[in-house]
C-alpha cells in the first residue's frame, strides 16, 4: 500500500510577498525509513 | 484390461507409422500397464502388512501384554535433524518479528486472534512520538519514501519511475479542490497572489460549489504545492495518521484495481496509482490545501476511514463496475468539515 501527500506550504513566491522569512524545505531522502510522527519537512518563521 | 487392450491397440497403430521403430513401440507398449500393476501389487501387499500387524497387536492387547513404541534409525534421523533444526529456525523467525513487531504492538501475541487483527494492530502508547513543532509536517505513515518535491508545470505531474508519469488531477479526481490555475494565467496570477492568499479559502468555496473538470494538460499548480510518496511494506504498521492540525472537507473514493504497489510492479504498471483503489481525503490547513491519498494493493483489502466508519471499500460490484468517476462525499458542517489534531488517527488499511 502507498501513501501519497499533496499540500500547499509557504515557498520562495510568499517570500517576496509577506513576511515569510522561509520556505519549506523537505528533511528527508529518496529511500529513506520514516515512522508516524517524524518530520517530513520544516519551514522557519 | 481395456486401458491395457487400448494401450495395445494405439501402440500398433503407431507402429504401422514407423515400421523401423517396431521393436521399441512393442516393449513401451508393456512398460506402463507394468509398472502399474507393480505399483497396485506393492501397495496391496503394504495394506496386508500393517493388517497383519495391527492383528498382532490386538493379540498381543487381548493377552495384557503392552507393546512398547521402538524408534528405527529413520525416527531417530528424523527426531534429531528435522525436529531440532525446524524448532531452532522457528524461534528465530519468532524472535526477529518479536524484536521488530510484537514489541511495539499494543497487546501480548496471544490476544490476537486472526492475522488480519494483527495487520491493523494499534501501538503502545508512546511507540510514535509526534514532532509538535508548529513549523514541520509529520510522516502519516510507517513507510519507505519513494518519491517528493514540488509540483511544477503543465498537469502536475508526479513520477511513478522513471518515464512513468501521472497527474496529480488524476490521483486526487478531476473535481479536486487543487489550487491549479491556468497555463496563460501564471503571470497574471503573480500579480494577484495577494488577493489570492488574503483569502485562501475563497478557491475551495468556489470549487465546492461548482466543482469542474480541469483541464489537466492547460493547468498549472500554484507555486508551493509539494508531494510526497510513502510506500508501506508488508507487516509495517498500516495505520495514517493525521501529517498536521486541518480541516478535512471532504473523502472521495475511488473504485479501482488492486495491483501490488511494490518496486517491481511500478517499473511495470503504468498509471498504476491511478488504477489502483483509493481513499481520498481533501481538506485545509494552515497554509492552504492539504489531501491525503490512501492507495491499496495486493495484500490490502479494503481501506478504513475512521473519520467515516461507515464507508465500506474493495466491494466485488464495485469494483467489476469499475468507472472513472469516484464516489464523493462532504463533510458537514459546510466550510469546517471534520477537525483532526496532528497524530490523530485517520484511517487504516485492512487485510481482507
Amino acid at each position: 500500500s502507498t501513501v501519497v501527500l499533496v499540500f500547499q506550504a509557504p515557498s520562495l513566491k510568499s517570500l517576496e510577498r509577506e513576511d515569510t522569512t522561509s520556505e519549506f524545505r523537505f528533511s528527508i531522502g529518496r529511500g529513506d525509513k520514516i515512522r508516524v510522527g517524524e518530520a517530513l519537512g520544516k519551514w522557519q518563521n | 484390461t481395456s486401458f491395457v487392450k487400448k494401450a495395445q491397440a494405439s501402440s500398433r497403430a503407431r507402429a504401422s507409422f514407423s515400421s523401423g521403430s517396431a521393436n521399441n513401440s512393442q516393449g513401451n507398449t508393456f512398460l506402463v500397464p507394468g509398472a502399474t500393476v507393480a505399483t497396485l501389487l506393492m501397495l496391496g501387499a503394504l495394506h496386508a502388512r500393517r493388517l497383519y500387524d495391527d492383528k498382532k497387536v490386538e493379540e498381543a492387547r487381548e493377552k495384557g501384554i503392552e507393546v512398547e513404541f521402538k524408534p528405527d534409525v529413520k525416527v531417530i534421523c528424523l527426531c534429531y535433524i528435522f525436529d531440532n533444526a525446524t524448532s531452532t529456525f522457528h524461534f528465530k523467525v519468532l524472535g526477529f518479528l518479536d524484536k521488530h513487531y510484537l514489541e511495539e504492538a499494543a497487546l501480548p501475541l496471544e490476544e490476537y486472534t486472526s492475522l488480519r487483527e494483527f495487520f491493523v494492530r494499534t501501538l503502545k502508547q508512546g511507540s510514535r512520538p509526534i514532532d509538535h513543532d508548529p513549523h514541520c509536517l509529520v510522516s502519516p505513515v510507517d513507510g519507505i519514501i519513494l518519491r517528493f518535491g514540488e509540483l511544477k508545470g503543465a498537469g502536475a505531474m508526479i513520477e511513478q519511475v522513471k518515464g512513468f508519469s501521472y497527474s496529480v488531477s488524476s490521483l486526487l479526481g478531476a473535481s479536486s479542490f487543487l489550487p491549479m490555475i491556468a497555463e496563460g494565467d501564471v503571470h497574471e496570477e503573480r500579480e494577484d497572489s495577494a488577493v489570492i492568499e488574503n483569502t485562501k479559502k475563497s478557491w475551495w468555496r468556489i470549487s465546492l460549489a461548482s466543482p469542474k473538470v480541469r483541464d489537466t494538460v492547460s493547468s498549472c499548480p500554484m507555486k508551493g504545492l509539494y508531494y510526497c510518496v510513502i510506500y508501506l511494506k508488508p507487516g509495517d504498521y498500516h495505520r495514517i495518521h493525521s501529517p498536521v492540525d486541518w480541516n478535512v472537507l471532504g473523502r472521495r473514493h475511488f473504485s479501482g484495481r488492486l495491483f501490488p504497489v511494490n518496486e517491481r510492479a511500478t517499473k511495470t504498471i503504468r498509471n498504476l496509482y491511478v488504477e489502483n483503489e483509493r481513499v481520498v481525503l481533501e481538506g485545509l490547513w494552515q497554509e492552504g490545501f492539504m489531501a491525503i491519498a490512501a492507495i491499496g494493493a495486493t495484500n490490502i483489502g479494503s481501506i478504513e476511514l475512521f473519520i467515516e466508519p461507515e464507508l465500506r471499500t474493495n466491494r466485488p460490484r464495485k469494483r467489476l463496475l469499475h468507472s472513472e468517476s469516484p464516489e464523493e462525499r462532504v463533510y458537514e458542517p459546510e466550510g469546517v468539515g471534520v477537525m483532526l489534531k496532528k497524530g490523530d488517527e485517520v484511517a487504516a488499511f485492512n487485510m481482507g
